[in-house]
């Protein structure tokens, strides 16, 4: 048995503490005074920082903005196709960073780090969403007729995971392309998944430069960049408590690896076109002493 | 002044309010959870109080142990303790925040607003 208090944020924190009186002494209350000093404004005011440097894709803005207001018309989100009947959905922003070169860009990889999907909640779908932009010269894609063919694979394999046909006259507008890749999950293992995108005229099946059509990733805004979604819906129902400690926990650790990561980062060597460094906003951070 | 009386009001003594809910705002900032909450700020929880005595009205949707619970407690105040006014129907609210990974997720989280309040 555990309590779970909401404490008006103007009684001085020692009372706070105190004010606990748990039959398991002082365990629980430090607990709470654990998530409260964590997560305090007065402690934690660097966390603003971190959050303002956290974009949230538009797509996931969109996610909310339409369940809670269903919510409030007392619809379920999982009510909707689109939900896959999950209650959890997370969003990871492509990490890859392409070489800038001159030659035609026929494969692209992108690198996502799914090390936070809870392995308690159970993967209902997730979808690879890739922005194309209106190519530049238009003259060259208007050329050619027949459909084009958007192909996923796996960097490891050229096994396909989903396919999506083109209209020559649809890619001179700008769009998303939204591809299934929740095989992914079930083909590799480990927190890092690595997908391979490339694109063939569907009559003659060769590989067309992704940057003719918008799909090269070079100079693209935190919310132009690809995003991988994950739909999850967790098996038993958790308990808030448990959960915000487990949080508070996690990124406690994550802050720590992520000091180590910066530090080795500052060694690691481009490979292959996908970086290790991460998204902007997360290189190495500066602990206030 | 027979008029007032026709209302039942009982002057001079505070009668307790029976079990309903009542406004409880929750607000995550001052929570300190607004690093890493992006939407919403603040919801409305609700809260369940007041007392459950006998009778019990319907709405307040008794199980038939509150029942004999309240009905002992009119019996003998001293020998049991009231039924207790409690939430009996919640509902979920959405929730977008950032991950430990800093990715952004859209969670549905369970029972977090008081619908409807019962004695148990």
């Amino acid at each position: 048995f555990q309590s779970a208090a909401i404490i008006s944020p103007s009684a001085p924190r020692r009372v706070r503490g105190a004010r606990i009186s748990h039959r398991d002494g002082q365990r629980s209350s430090k607990i709470l005074k654990d998530i409260l000093a964590s997560t305090h404004p007065v402690v934690g005011h660097h966390k603003d920082d971190l959050k303002d440097a956290i974009v949230p894709h538009e797509y996931m803005l969109s996610i909310y903005r339409t369940y809670s207001a269903a919510e409030k018309l007392g619809l379920n989100a999982s009510f909707f196709r689109s939900s896959k009947s999950a209650n959890t959905i997370t969003s990871f922003v492509d990490r890859g960073t392409g070489l800038v070169s001159h030659s035609p860009l026929r494969r692209q990889k992108y690198l996502f780090d799914v090390s936070t999907l809870s392995d308690k909640e159970e993967l209902v779908g997730a979808e690879l969403t890739i922005f194309r932009r209106a190519p530049g010269n238009l003259q060259t894609s208007s050329q050619t007729t027949g459909l084009y063919d958007i192909q996923l694979y796996p960097c490891s394999s050229d096994s396909l995971l989903d396919s999506r046909s083109l209209d020559p006259l649809d890619s001179t507008k700008a769009g998303w392309e939204v591809l299934d890749a929740w095989d992914m999950f079930k083909v590799q293992q480990g927190n890092q998944l690595c997908f391979q995108l490339r694109v063939t005229l569907r009559k003659s099946d060769t590989e067309v430069d992704l940057r003719q059509l918008g799909l090269d990733r070079s100079g693209r805004s935190q919310q132009e960049k690809a995003i991988l979604v994950a739909y999850t819906r967790s098996k038993k129902r958790e308990n808030l408590f448990n959960e915000m400690k487990e949080k508070i926990k996690s990124r406690r650790t994550a802050g720590e690896k992520e000091e180590g990561a910066a530090a080795k980062a500052a060694g690691a060597t481009e490979e292959d076109g996908v970086s290790l460094k991460g998204a902007k906003g997360e290189g190495p951070r500066r602990r206030r002493r | 002044t027979a008029l007032g009386n026709r209302h039942g009001k009982r002057h001079g003594k505070k009668s307790k309010s029976r079990c309903s809910k009542k406004a409880l705002h929750v607000n995550f900032k001052e929570l300190g959870w607004d690093d890493w909450i992006i939407a919403p700020l603040d919801y409305e929880a609700y809260h369940c109080e007041g007392v459950c005595d006998f009778p019990l009205r319907s709405h307040l949707e008794p199980t038939n142990h509150a029942i004999i619970q309240t009905l002992m407690n009119s019996m003998d105040p001293n020998s049991t303790p009231p039924s207790c006014c409690v939430p009996t129907k919640l509902s979920p609210i959405s929730i977008l925040y950032i991950d430990s990974g800093n990715n952004v997720v859209y969670k549905q989280y369970e029972d977090m607003v008081v619908e409807q309040c019962g004695c148990r």
